[in-house]
């Protein structure tokens, strides 16, 4: 494992831990879409069908059941603790599950390196997590008004996404036949759909202002 | 490879 992919994954992690960090001490949700935490959640779920049954290292299996649980736990508090629920911006998030998971389905049966039921299936959840950012951003821009550990969550997810770039990157010279089209475009357009909040969190952190985003 | 069935990214 190289550098960049065990920054990415940390990052990965410390973006989950942020966002249970909030919803477990200040017992608030506000501004984080449910939405997105479903769709995480179902992306893990398909993608670690084989958690059981292909043994790569102890510490791919301990990191899937952390990505596994932390998911499935965000969603359980934002849809029922008591308060946690209670801070949920209902009416903002109302994005549309079906309207991402449909085409990338449809994607996934057409385009996958092997159509088998796991291969198929990992592959949707690859084109389902490249988009099921979409939901949060969308509130986000709703809201415009972001609080800092949501800032920070959606900020290192991006920086997740950007390492495992530069991880694929190093894979590509320092592995043989080290090509993945579907990882790479998926992942590629994941990473771009951050550039436009990139620029709006870089602009509020130099000028060491609060993180607003234009209407 | 193409054969790859082991994905061993998260």
């Amino acid at each position: 494992m190289n550098i960049f992919r065990l920054a990415g994954d940390m990052t990965h992690l410390a973006s989950v831990l942020v966002l249970l960090l909030k919803i477990h001490t200040i017992k608030s949700c506000a501004g984080v879409s449910l939405k997105t935490q479903e769709l995480y959640a179902l992306v893990f779920a398909c993608r670690y069908l084989d958690i059981f049954t292909n043994f790569v290292s102890l510490y791919n299996t301990v990191m899937k059941l952390i990505f596994l649980g932390s998911s499935f736990s965000i969603v359980w508090y934002m849809r029922y603790h008591k308060v946690v629920r209670r801070s949920y911006d209902k009416d903002q998030d109302t994005f549309r599950h079906y309207f991402l998971v449909l085409p990338c389905l449809v994607l996934a049966l057409l385009i996958n390196e092997k159509f088998t039921f796991k291969e198929v299936m990992w592959t949707f959840s690859l084109y389902l997590e490249a988009v099921a950012i979409l939901p949060q951003l969308v509130l986000l821009q709703r809201t415009r008004n972001i609080d800092n550990l949501t800032g920070q969550y959606v900020f290192l997810l991006g920086a997740y996404r950007g390492l495992y770039i530069l991880n694929w990157i190093y894979r590509y010279f320092t592995e043989p036949h080290f090509v993945h089209w579907i990882t790479w475009i998926s992942g590629l357009v994941q990473t771009l759909l951050y550039a436009d909040f990139f620029y709006y969190y870089y602009q509020s952190w130099k000028n060491n202002q609060k993180l607003h985003l234009p209407a | 490879s193409n054969d790859r069935v082991v994905h061993d990214e998260l």
